[in-house]
């Protein structure tokens, strides 16, 4: 099935 | 030093529980522009961001920018001690290791204070790009509660495809499918209870319904949800905090291997 995406590969550390 | 005093302590009490089952420990952010936090859950797959702008408060005083950590299973508890039409304040010293919940009752005959222990807590912000999203959906917050919760009972993950038809929310288990349409509906009564799409770009994305439904505890803070969404990014699931500010959820997307 689908793979659960992480959030830190869409939004980047500050 | 940090004073900050807010009348409808309903609200700060509304907001921990919001958050508490999806993030353990946070750092607040104090500034002059309000309280804040940003967190992601233990295994990054969703980020909250929480916003109380300072005039909201009837008085907040922040003298400079700090950050205080704090256990959020033990601020909730403490804040469980506010009746619900408490003013709270919330105050810490400069370099002091505690926080103090300050609790009134509306005719001021009963005052309690509660001192917590403050933890150092390491934390990185993450940058959230500000994108216009293809699609948006306005709905009333207890019918995303409501179809989340009968959805997970059928399955785990949820597809929500936006066209111009409206907004489907598909899933699948051992023992079938489900699939709940939602059309605009916004000749209601009350604003409330409308249903609002608003598409530039028709969009298919697929979430885990676990951490949806960890966001509909959000549900007492707002009678709308917005549903914000755009191909390959994380859906923003918001909801409105009167006119202070927000709770805020992204969620990655469940990505086809």
């Amino acid at each position: 099935g689908p793979q659960q995406g992480s959030i830190t590969s869409f939004f980047k550390k500050k | 030093m940090l004073e900050l005093r807010l009348v409808q302590g309903s609200l700060l009490k509304k907001v921990l529980e919001a958050i508490k089952d999806l993030v353990n420990e946070a750092n607040f952010d104090c500034s002059s522009t309000g309280f804040s936090l940003q967190a992601m859950d233990s295994s990054h797959v969703a980020l909250v961001a929480l916003m109380l702008r300072s005039e909201g408060f009837e008085h907040y005083r922040c003298d400079r920018t700090i950050s205080i950590g704090m256990n959020l299973t033990n601020m909730a508890k403490m804040l469980k001690c506010a009746g619900n039409d408490d003013i709270i304040t919330i105050k810490a010293d400069d370099g002091s290791d505690t926080v103090t919940f300050m609790f009134e009752s509306p005719s001021q005959d009963k005052i309690s204070d509660f001192e917590m222990k403050l933890m150092e807590i390491d934390s990185e912000h993450l940058g959230i790009p500000d994108t216009e999203y293809q699609s948006s959906i306005k709905m009333p917050s207890q019918e995303f509660l409501r179809i989340c919760k009968d959805l997970s009972s059928i399955g785990d993950t949820v597809m929500i495809s936006v066209t111009k038809d409206g907004v489907k929310f598909t899933t699948s288990g051992d023992i079938g499918t489900a699939n709940i349409v939602c059309r605009q509906n916004t000749s209601v009564d009350e604003p409330e209870n409308a249903t609002e799409i608003k598409m530039q770009e028709p969009v298919s994305l697929t979430f885990a319904l676990r951490y949806l439904n960890s966001f509909t505890k959000a549900t007492p803070l707002a009678n709308i949800v917005t549903l914000s969404m755009s191909a390959d990014l994380p859906i923003v699931v918001e909801y409105k905090i009167g006119d202070m500010g927000y709770v805020r959820y992204y969620l990655a997307p469940k990505i086809e291997e």
